[in-house]
């Protein structure tokens, strides 16, 4: 047997919506400032897009220049030869056991088919290579390549989102500002703002 | 009555909502796969901040991970002092330009090592909020999906009771049957300091009741 009436049963339903539209409507107010930072994070993302794009042009320009005094210095390297070469047949022997010396007690695995590998890499190797400093230059070129792959994954994913986000904050009804009570314009005419993480580009195409 | 948001105009709840929790979990899933690999690293720049790990990992793929170890073998750094000016002046002019070429090289690489840090951590920061959208919104987007009509009601009582009517509620408590939009029925029993009469009966009801609701989703 219902213990209030149907009467009561509609008044309570009044006053329990009244609280759930505010909590919804705190969570517009939520969305909107959580818009707001996304907004701000992805201006601060552009910013740092130009930084990097600045900083791999002087990069690659050191790059190239390194590489161009490196060719030259091969193109002469018999120079000096003797000198190297006698002063490489004992380095090799110090730079080896060394090498050993380290790996097998930090790397702790498997010495036995590096110290051969090392032995046939140091018996290829060159000390003109190690006169120039080539180990650096190829460190760098290494670098160069896993840097330009891990901007190219975060740009990747990045965009993923920002079209996302997007359709998520341009199609709803963010793309409109609350109307004001006296006048009510359709929706669709609402001015399209530019979209939410790229720049009017974006619209036009 | 606030529904559908007058300010916002005639679109129904359903319609504005419904969308939205598929594109935050899909936005959060694009972000994150990428990050949460283990294999997102960032490459280590030179010798002295590399780790252990990296150089023995050098060690074993190609051996150049030895010749960073040049400075604690005399002969190698005999080596690179070798002056070949004596033969041939142009050699140690180019070795310089080489050189500084190659010291600009590295810090413009690490330079760019910073930035690539600093861009990783305005993505962690993005990911946080794409995070507590979801938190804060799909509740929201959820219920849209629920609502099958147009009610008046965003929270519709259908039963009230006490341990009169009903001998399993606790006596002093009331429970109340309800539902949010058209979810399933959702039970709330509110204990007995705040009775009927009390003004803010329905919204101690409300709130347990979202509380409940949100909790369910999370789950």
């Amino acid at each position: 047997e219902q213990e209030v009436s149907e009467r009561e049963l509609q008044e309570m339903s009044t006053e329990g919506t009244k609280y759930v539209n505010k909590e919804v409507k705190n969570s517009l107010k939520e969305l909107k400032q959580i818009k707001t930072l996304m907004e701000h994070k992805n201006d601060e993302r552009k910013s740092l897009l130009g930084n990097l794009e600045e900083a791999r042009k002087k990069k690659e320009e050191a790059l190239t220049d390194t590489k161009d005094a490196e060719m030259k210095l091969k193109a002469s390297q018999e120079v000096c030869n003797e000198t190297m070469m006698a002063l490489w047949e004992e380095c090799k022997p110090c730079l080896k056991q060394t090498c050993m010396k380290f790996y097998a007690r930090v790397c702790r695995s498997g010495s036995g088919l590096v110290g051969r590998q090392l032995e046939e890499f140091l018996n290829q190797s060159s000390p003109f290579y190690l006169w120039i400093n080539g180990d650096r230059i190829d460190s760098l070129l290494e670098n160069d390549r896993q840097q330009n792959h891990v901007l190219d994954a975060m740009e990747d994913r990045f965009n993923r989102v920002s079209s996302i986000m997007d359709d998520l904050f341009q199609d709803s009804f963010f793309s409109r500002e609350p109307l004001d009570t006296f006048h009510f314009s359709p929706f669709g005419s609402s001015p399209r703002r530019p979209s939410f993480f790229h720049s009017k580009s974006r619209l036009a195409r | 009555n606030i529904m559908p948001f007058p300010m916002f105009g005639p679109p129904n709840f359903p319609d504005m909502f419904q969308s939205f929790f598929d594109m935050i979990h899909q936005a959060q899933q694009a972000m994150d796969v990428q990050f949460h690999r283990p294999s997102f690293h960032f490459p280590e720049l030179s010798a002295e901040n590399n780790d252990s790990r990296s150089v023995c990992k050098e060690i074993r793929h190609n051996s150049t991970g030895c010749l960073k170890m040049k400075d604690q073998c005399a002969k190698c750094q005999e080596i690179l002092s070798v002056d070949c000016s004596a033969t041939n002046p142009a050699q140690n002019q180019l070795r310089q330009e080489l050189n500084s070429s190659l010291q600009l090289a590295e810090k413009f690489t690490e330079l760019y090592d910073e930035l690539l840090q600093s861009y990783q951590q305005n993505m962690f920061n993005t990911s946080a909020l794409l995070k507590q959208l979801d938190e804060q919104f799909s509740w929201v987007s959820q219920l849209a999906n629920l609502t099958q009509n147009e009610d008046q009601y965003s929270l519709h009582v259908t039963t009230v009771a006490s341990h009169s009517s009903d001998s399993s509620v606790p006596n002093g408590f009331t429970k109340v049957v309800l539902k949010l939009f058209d979810s399933d029925p959702i039970t709330v029993t509110v204990p007995a300091d705040v009775s009927r009469n009390n003004p803010k009966f329905m919204e101690t009801v409300a709130e347990k009741a979202l509380q409940e609701y949100r909790q369910h989703l999370r789950e």
